[in-house]
């Protein structure tokens, strides 16, 4: 573990509390999309299977289960509770975000490090993690209201991809040069997607 | 080796 990464996975970490203090202290998730909490659910339920199966520290299994248990948290604060889900702004949140989990399917199956269930499921929440953002990049945008926690919220996303590229090229020099070709490209694209609506944040 | 591709990031 190089700090790179912990200050990635804090920053992670922090997103997602961000998030869940929003919803919770507000009673509102204006501004969110819930296209992008779904996808997020997806992406951790897909790459954290073998939180049962292989145990690697505490630290990882912790932290596989604070991350899908406050996903799925948001993703039923915005849909099933009763003062939250009002404030939810569907005709705005209308990416097709069926399409990205298709493409993301599509891809992992050619692309994977061995064409077995687990590394099918493993490279398809990658793919997926690196769109997820787009719902909610195309709702900021649109609505130009970005109330300020829903962009901390993605800016924190961003940095925490940003802190794992630095992490991989860490490890690449540190720890021989295993090929993490997947990690790193869909790395590059997510951060990538970010940096335009960093451009926007900034500016703002 | 297995050690080279294990899932030890998040």
């Amino acid at each position: 573990m190089n700090a790179f990464r912990f200050l990635g996975d804090m920053t992670h970490l922090f997103s997602v509390l961000v998030l869940l203090l929003k919803i919770y202290a507000t009673k509102s998730c204006s501004g969110v999309s819930r296209k992008t909490q779904e996808l997020y659910m997806v992406v951790f339920l897909a790459r954290y299977m073998d939180l049962f199966t292989d145990y690697i520290s505490l630290y990882n299994s912790v932290m596989k289960v604070v991350f899908i248990t406050s996903s799925a948290a948001i993703v039923w604060c915005m849909r099933r509770h009763p003062q939250v889900r009002r404030t939810y702004d569907k005709e705005q949140d209308t990416f097709r975000h069926v399409v990205l989990v298709a493409a993301a399917f599509v891809l992992a199956l050619i692309f994977n490090e061995r064409f077995t269930f687990r590394e099918i499921c493993w490279a398809f929440s990658i793919y997926l993690e690196a769109v997820a953002i787009l719902p909610q990049l195309v709702l900021l945008q649109r609505g130009r209201n970005v109330d300020n926690l829903t962009g901390q919220y993605v800016f924190f996303l961003g940095a925490y991809r940003a802190f794992y590229i630095l992490n991989w090229i860490y490890r690449y020099f540190t720890e021989g040069h295993h090929s993490r070709w997947i990690s790193w490209l869909s790395g590059l694209v997510q951060t990538g997607l970010y940096a335009d609506f960093f451009y926007y944040y900034f500016l703002r | 080796a297995p050690a080279d591709n294990v899932k030890d990031e998040l």
